[in-house]
Protein backbone atom coordinates (compact mmCIF):
# COMPACT_ATOMS: atom_id res chain seq x y z
CA UNK A 1 0.00 0.00 0.00
CA UNK A 2 0.98 3.65 -0.53
CA UNK A 3 0.73 6.68 1.78
CA UNK A 4 -0.17 10.18 -0.39
CA UNK A 5 2.45 12.64 0.33
CA UNK A 6 1.50 16.46 1.17
CA UNK A 7 2.91 18.92 -1.35
CA UNK A 8 3.34 21.31 1.52
CA UNK A 9 5.56 19.05 3.05
CA UNK A 10 8.32 19.75 -0.16
CA UNK A 11 7.61 23.48 -0.53
CA UNK A 12 7.74 25.84 2.40
CA UNK A 13 5.53 28.74 3.12
CA UNK A 14 6.71 31.84 1.66
CA UNK B 1 -5.73 50.53 -12.62
CA UNK B 2 -5.65 47.46 -14.14
CA UNK B 3 -6.02 46.81 -17.73
CA UNK B 4 -4.92 43.32 -19.65
CA UNK B 5 -5.77 43.65 -23.35
CA UNK B 6 -5.18 39.87 -24.77
CA UNK B 7 -5.74 39.33 -28.60
CA UNK B 8 -5.89 35.57 -28.23
CA UNK B 9 -8.92 35.53 -25.74
CA UNK B 10 -9.06 31.89 -26.48
CA UNK B 11 -5.48 31.15 -24.18
CA UNK B 12 -7.50 32.52 -21.59
CA UNK B 13 -10.54 30.01 -21.58
CA UNK B 14 -8.48 27.25 -21.85
CA UNK B 15 -6.49 28.24 -19.19
CA UNK B 16 -9.70 27.82 -16.93
CA UNK B 17 -10.52 25.20 -18.32
CA UNK B 18 -7.36 23.54 -17.49
CA UNK B 19 -7.55 24.17 -13.74
CA UNK B 20 -11.11 24.76 -12.82
CA UNK B 21 -11.49 20.84 -12.13
CA UNK B 22 -8.46 21.23 -9.68
CA UNK B 23 -9.10 24.72 -7.73
CA UNK B 24 -12.01 25.94 -6.77
CA UNK B 25 -11.23 29.44 -5.46
CA UNK B 26 -7.85 31.23 -6.48
CA UNK B 27 -6.17 34.60 -5.79
CA UNK B 28 -4.89 35.99 -9.72
CA UNK B 29 -1.63 38.10 -9.02
CA UNK B 30 -0.94 41.53 -11.17
CA UNK B 31 2.53 42.45 -11.26
CA UNK B 32 4.68 44.54 -13.65
CA UNK B 33 5.80 40.61 -14.13
CA UNK B 34 2.77 39.63 -15.45
CA UNK B 35 -0.54 37.81 -14.36
CA UNK B 36 -0.23 34.69 -12.21
CA UNK B 37 -1.88 32.48 -10.21
CA UNK B 38 -0.15 29.63 -7.79
CA UNK B 39 -3.30 27.29 -5.77
CA UNK B 40 -3.30 23.73 -4.52
CA UNK B 41 -6.05 21.33 -4.41
CA UNK B 42 -8.07 21.23 -1.51
CA UNK B 43 -6.34 17.86 -0.07
CA UNK B 44 -2.64 19.61 -0.64
CA UNK B 45 -1.71 17.19 -2.30
CA UNK B 46 -1.14 19.26 -6.39
CA UNK B 47 -0.50 22.68 -6.96
CA UNK B 48 -0.81 24.82 -10.11
CA UNK B 49 1.01 27.39 -11.21
CA UNK B 50 0.50 29.45 -13.81
CA UNK B 51 2.40 32.33 -15.42
CA UNK B 52 1.00 34.69 -18.35
CA UNK B 53 4.36 37.43 -19.00
CA UNK B 54 3.36 41.03 -19.66
CA UNK B 55 4.64 41.07 -22.98
CA UNK B 56 2.57 38.25 -23.88
CA UNK B 57 -0.52 40.77 -23.71
CA UNK B 58 -1.09 43.80 -26.50
CA UNK B 59 -1.92 45.98 -23.80
CA UNK B 60 -0.91 45.62 -19.90
CA UNK B 61 -1.33 48.07 -17.79
CA UNK B 62 -0.58 47.38 -13.77
CA UNK B 63 -0.29 50.34 -11.56
CA UNK B 64 0.44 48.73 -8.95
CA UNK B 65 0.83 44.67 -7.49
CA UNK B 66 -2.76 42.96 -6.93
CA UNK B 67 -4.12 40.12 -5.96
CA UNK B 68 -7.83 38.98 -6.78
CA UNK B 69 -9.45 36.30 -5.46
CA UNK B 70 -11.98 34.57 -7.63
CA UNK B 71 -14.38 31.43 -8.05
CA UNK B 72 -12.79 29.64 -10.99
CA UNK B 73 -15.95 27.78 -11.54
CA UNK B 74 -17.49 31.27 -12.12
CA UNK B 75 -14.81 32.44 -14.35
CA UNK B 76 -15.43 29.71 -16.40
CA UNK B 77 -18.75 30.61 -16.88
CA UNK B 78 -17.58 34.39 -17.39
CA UNK B 79 -15.34 32.97 -19.96
CA UNK B 80 -17.49 30.76 -21.34
CA UNK B 81 -19.55 33.80 -22.95
CA UNK B 82 -16.16 34.76 -25.06
CA UNK B 83 -16.30 33.66 -28.65
CA UNK B 84 -13.26 31.39 -29.48
CA UNK B 85 -11.55 34.48 -31.91
CA UNK B 86 -12.76 37.05 -29.25
CA UNK B 87 -10.19 39.40 -27.81
CA UNK B 88 -10.83 39.59 -24.14
CA UNK B 89 -9.80 42.38 -22.08
CA UNK B 90 -9.63 42.50 -18.00
CA UNK B 91 -10.26 45.62 -16.23
CA UNK B 92 -10.26 46.27 -12.54
CA UNK B 93 -10.51 49.48 -10.39
CA UNK B 94 -7.62 50.01 -7.82
CA UNK B 95 -10.00 48.70 -4.40
CA UNK B 96 -12.89 47.72 -6.35
CA UNK B 97 -14.61 44.40 -5.72
CA UNK B 98 -15.41 43.65 -9.19
CA UNK B 99 -13.36 42.69 -12.44
CA UNK B 100 -14.82 43.11 -15.72
CA UNK B 101 -13.99 40.91 -18.52
CA UNK B 102 -14.57 42.68 -22.01
CA UNK B 103 -15.18 40.52 -24.93
CA UNK B 104 -14.72 42.05 -28.70
CA UNK B 105 -15.20 40.14 -31.71
CA UNK B 106 -12.60 40.55 -34.33
CA UNK B 107 -14.46 42.81 -36.15
CA UNK B 108 -15.26 44.91 -33.55
CA UNK B 109 -19.03 44.44 -34.10
CA UNK B 110 -19.76 42.84 -31.14
CA UNK B 111 -18.21 44.42 -27.81
CA UNK B 112 -19.84 42.42 -24.26
CA UNK B 113 -19.18 43.55 -20.59
CA UNK B 114 -19.12 40.80 -17.96
CA UNK B 115 -18.69 41.85 -14.27
CA UNK B 116 -17.78 39.71 -11.49
CA UNK B 117 -17.40 40.15 -7.73
CA UNK B 118 -14.44 39.44 -6.48
CA UNK B 119 -13.71 37.64 -2.92
CA UNK B 120 -11.47 37.64 -0.12
CA UNK B 121 -9.18 34.09 -0.29
CA UNK B 122 -6.66 32.79 2.20
CA UNK B 123 -4.27 31.27 0.55
CA UNK B 124 -0.57 29.83 1.18
CA UNK B 125 1.50 30.84 -1.14
CA UNK B 126 4.55 28.33 -1.42
CA UNK B 127 8.48 28.85 -2.33
CA UNK B 128 9.12 26.73 -4.86
CA UNK B 129 12.96 26.82 -5.15
CA UNK B 130 14.48 25.80 -8.77
CA UNK B 131 15.32 22.06 -8.29
CA UNK B 132 17.55 19.48 -10.73
CA UNK B 133 15.74 17.21 -12.27
CA UNK B 134 16.89 13.38 -12.63
CA UNK B 135 14.95 12.86 -15.90
CA UNK B 136 12.59 15.18 -18.26
CA UNK B 137 10.87 13.28 -20.80
CA UNK B 138 9.30 16.06 -23.56
CA UNK B 139 6.44 14.27 -25.72
CA UNK B 140 3.25 14.82 -27.29
CA UNK B 141 0.36 16.00 -24.68
CA UNK B 142 -1.96 13.66 -26.58
CA UNK B 143 -0.34 10.98 -26.01
CA UNK B 144 0.44 11.78 -22.43
CA UNK B 145 -3.24 12.11 -21.72
CA UNK B 146 -4.42 8.51 -23.63
CA UNK B 147 -1.73 6.96 -21.40
CA UNK B 148 -3.07 8.87 -18.34
CA UNK B 149 -6.55 7.87 -19.31
CA UNK B 150 -5.86 4.25 -20.36
CA UNK B 151 -3.80 3.27 -17.03
CA UNK B 152 -6.85 5.06 -14.96
CA UNK B 153 -9.28 2.29 -16.57
CA UNK B 154 -6.91 -0.35 -15.02
CA UNK B 155 -5.44 1.54 -11.88
CA UNK B 156 -5.60 4.11 -9.34
CA UNK B 157 -1.86 5.19 -9.04
CA UNK B 158 0.66 5.27 -12.57
CA UNK B 159 4.78 4.73 -11.56
CA UNK B 160 6.43 6.43 -14.04
CA UNK B 161 10.20 5.10 -14.64
CA UNK B 162 12.91 6.61 -16.87
CA UNK B 163 15.86 4.60 -17.50
CA UNK B 164 17.47 4.38 -20.93
CA UNK B 165 15.47 2.45 -22.60
CA UNK B 166 12.80 5.59 -21.99
CA UNK B 167 9.90 6.23 -19.99
CA UNK B 168 7.55 3.25 -18.55
CA UNK B 169 4.22 4.07 -17.45
CA UNK B 170 2.72 0.81 -14.83
CA UNK B 171 -0.10 0.29 -13.30
CA UNK B 172 -1.50 -2.34 -11.17
CA UNK B 173 -5.63 -3.26 -10.56
CA UNK B 174 -8.13 -5.58 -9.42
CA UNK B 175 -8.18 -7.00 -13.16
CA UNK B 176 -4.74 -7.09 -14.19
CA UNK B 177 -1.77 -4.94 -14.52
CA UNK B 178 -0.55 -2.47 -17.24
CA UNK B 179 3.25 -1.46 -18.74
CA UNK B 180 3.60 1.37 -21.55
CA UNK B 181 6.84 2.30 -22.73
CA UNK B 182 7.73 5.28 -24.42
CA UNK B 183 11.11 5.25 -26.33
CA UNK B 184 12.76 8.59 -27.15
CA UNK B 185 12.12 9.34 -30.82
CA UNK B 186 13.33 12.15 -32.56
CA UNK B 187 13.08 11.00 -36.40
CA UNK B 188 9.54 12.19 -36.67
CA UNK B 189 7.69 14.82 -39.41
CA UNK B 190 7.28 17.73 -36.76
CA UNK B 191 9.63 18.88 -33.60
CA UNK B 192 6.11 19.01 -31.46
CA UNK B 193 5.71 14.80 -32.41
CA UNK B 194 8.98 14.13 -31.10
CA UNK B 195 9.95 12.28 -27.61
CA UNK B 196 12.98 13.53 -26.02
CA UNK B 197 13.88 11.98 -22.75
CA UNK B 198 17.06 13.73 -20.93
CA UNK B 199 18.24 11.79 -18.22
CA UNK B 200 20.92 12.30 -15.76
CA UNK B 201 20.02 8.99 -13.71
CA UNK B 202 17.36 6.46 -13.28
CA UNK B 203 13.94 7.59 -11.27
CA UNK B 204 11.26 5.83 -10.62
CA UNK B 205 8.50 7.27 -8.69
CA UNK B 206 4.57 6.42 -7.98
CA UNK B 207 1.30 9.31 -8.43
CA UNK B 208 -2.33 8.84 -8.28
CA UNK B 209 -3.76 8.79 -11.91
CA UNK B 210 -6.73 11.27 -10.57
CA UNK B 211 -4.50 13.80 -10.86
CA UNK B 212 -2.97 13.43 -13.70
CA UNK B 213 -5.92 12.91 -15.02
CA UNK B 214 -7.28 16.24 -13.99
CA UNK B 215 -3.84 17.86 -15.45
CA UNK B 216 -4.25 16.61 -18.73
CA UNK B 217 -7.08 19.12 -18.71
CA UNK B 218 -4.46 21.58 -20.37
CA UNK B 219 -3.54 19.52 -23.38
CA UNK B 220 -5.50 22.23 -25.69
CA UNK B 221 -2.85 24.43 -24.94
CA UNK B 222 0.17 22.71 -26.22
CA UNK B 223 0.60 20.13 -28.51
CA UNK B 224 3.73 19.01 -26.23
CA UNK B 225 3.64 18.14 -22.49
CA UNK B 226 7.22 18.19 -20.44
CA UNK B 227 7.85 15.61 -17.40
CA UNK B 228 10.05 16.70 -14.45
CA UNK B 229 11.21 13.91 -11.85
CA UNK B 230 13.00 13.61 -9.34
CA UNK B 231 13.29 11.07 -6.69
CA UNK B 232 13.03 12.82 -3.70
CA UNK B 233 10.17 15.68 -5.29
CA UNK B 234 6.70 16.31 -6.77
CA UNK B 235 6.96 15.88 -10.40
CA UNK B 236 6.47 18.61 -12.02
CA UNK B 237 3.89 18.28 -15.23
CA UNK B 238 4.41 21.31 -17.76
CA UNK B 239 2.38 23.00 -20.39
CA UNK B 240 3.05 26.07 -22.88
CA UNK B 241 0.89 28.93 -23.10
CA UNK B 242 1.76 30.04 -26.61
CA UNK B 243 5.22 32.25 -26.28
CA UNK B 244 3.69 34.02 -23.33
CA UNK B 245 4.13 31.72 -20.32
CA UNK B 246 3.03 28.82 -19.04
CA UNK B 247 0.93 25.76 -16.47
CA UNK B 248 3.09 23.98 -14.09
CA UNK B 249 1.08 21.09 -12.21
CA UNK B 250 2.98 19.58 -9.13
CA UNK B 251 1.99 16.48 -7.90
CA UNK B 252 3.35 14.92 -4.41
CA UNK B 253 4.76 11.02 -5.04
CA UNK B 254 3.13 8.25 -3.29
CA UNK B 255 5.30 6.26 -1.47
CA UNK B 256 5.46 2.58 0.18
CA UNK B 257 3.60 2.45 3.63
Amino acid sequence: THVQLSITEFYRST
Amino acid sequence: MLELRLVQGSLLKKVLEAIKELVTDANFDCSATGFSLQAMDSSHVALVALLLRSEGFEHYRCDRNLSMGMNLNNVSKMLRCAGNDDIITLKADDGSDTVTFMFESPNQDKIADFEMKLMDIDSEHLGIPEAEYHAIVKMPSAEFARICKDLSSIGDTVVISVTKEGVKFSTRGDIGNANIVCRQNTTVDKPEEATIIEMQEPVSLTFALRYMNSFTKATPLSNTVTISLSSELPVVVEYKVADMGYIRFYLAPKIED
